[in-house]
């Protein structure tokens, strides 16, 4: 029943290359999926701002629009408001929790640095060992690259803040029941003279193929996260054969290898998205000259795109603070870390300093 | 992404 421990142990020199290659899958993927995000937050923008689905299925001038009827429903499912308040609330608190853990180990090393100093001051050269403030360079340069990382964790912070600021009023109206959500819209005359024309049956066909375009983008988005790959026997490989790695040249031979296909299928999705927004702007252009506006189905529309906006934004401030949460719970895990290590050469520190000052008095 | 990424903080490096 023999199983080799170290049969995942390989030379320094290939841990660098897979931990390099790792980091370049990582980026491909990040940029990849990148897109697709961006295309759909696009396409959601593009609609909004032309009161796209709602327009055509608001052919009674007074009731809420099935698509801001869905949109509301799924922002309560999310939680609504409360939810995102809750934990907006709350990282104050985690950005705290983190500051302190970085606080108090840069000043256990502080404080040992004073005392290391006081007594080199009083022994001189009899106090010969390395001088603290030299040890503790690279923890101090760790330290100061975790403030870097908690500064810009305030500045995004406060995008987010300000995203909740400008959009909580709309939101807050699409979380109410559907009456209220419907005295809130501005009434207008009912269009029903636009039902079943040419250019509304166009319109809802073209939107239903951007929904597919769109659909297509989630399924990529989990088919290029769950492509999976080791470099490990190709590294092997190259160290045994030529005694060296050319990891950029292996990686993005592999890289082309596993995602070319689907880059070239997002590159075709965002073209075929960039095809049907043109085609669904010039149609959307016809129905506006057709549908006779006034003032008040201007305003009704003006109220109609701000609620499909929230909804919108609702998604993106959710992201941004279950992303936020996640960075400051993975860095305590990371801070509390480099607590130990601060405390554990501090405390190898104290042991010699007990040492020397023993030997000192002895002499 | 908002926030800063971890990744590069995750792996641990070698203690000399």
């Amino acid at each position: 029943k023999f199983t080799d421990i170290f049969e995942k142990m390989v030379p320094m020199l290939v841990q660098q290359s897979l931990s390099i290659a790792s980091s370049r899958k990582a980026d491909l993927v990040s940029r990849l999926v990148g897109s697709l995000r961006e295309a759909t937050n696009l396409c959601n923008g593009v609609l909004a701002s032309l009161n796209l689905p709602a327009a055509i299925e608001d052919l009674s001038g007074d009731s809420v629009p099935q698509s801001i009827l869905e949109k509301s429903r799924a922002v309560i499912q999310q939680g609504g408001l409360n939810s995102i308040e809750q934990l907006i609330k709350d990282l104050p608190e985690l950005l705290q929790r983190n500051r302190e853990i970085l606080d108090e180990s840069l000043k256990i090393l502080n404080d040992e640095e004073t005392t290391d100093n006081e007594l080199r001051a009083k022994f001189n050269q009899r106090w010969n060992r390395t001088p603290s403030g030299d040890l503790y360079k690279p923890l101090r340069a760790e330290g100061a690259n975790f403030r870097n990382i908690l500064d810009k964790a305030v500045q995004a912070d406060q995008v987010v803040k300000e995203r909740y600021n400008t959009h909580c009023e709309m939101i807050a109206l699409l979380c109410k029941p559907e009456s209220e959500l419907c005295s809130a819209i501005p009434s207008a005359n009912p269009a029903k003279t636009l039902q079943g024309s040419e250019v509304v049956n166009v319109l809802k066909a073209q939107l239903m193929q951007l929904d597919e375009i769109k659909r297509d983008r989630e399924a990529l988005e989990v088919e290029v996260k769950a492509v999976t790959f080791d470099m490990t026997t190709k590294f092997l490989t190259a160290l045994a054969q030529d005694g060296a790695i050319n990891e950029e040249a292996l990686t993005t031979g592999e890289l082309d290898t596993r995602y070319g296909a689907y880059t070239q299928r997002v590159q075709k999705n965002l073209r075929s998205q960039e095809d049907i927004l043109a085609q669904i702007q010039t149609s959307h252009q016809e129905f506006a000259a057709l549908k006779q506006s006034n003032a008040d189905a201007n305003n009704r529309e003006e109220v109609l795109k701000k609620l499909a906006s929230a909804h919108d934004s609702y998604i993106e401030i959710s992201s941004n603070l279950r992303e936020g949460t996640k960075f400051y719970n993975d860095l305590t895990e990371i801070l509390l870390k480099f607590q130990n290590k601060c405390s554990d050469i501090v405390f190898a520190r104290k042991t010699e300093r007990e040492e020397l000052l023993k030997e000192l008095q002895q002499s | 992404s908002l926030y800063p990424s971890l990744e590069d903080l995750k792996v641990d490096k070698v203690m000399r």
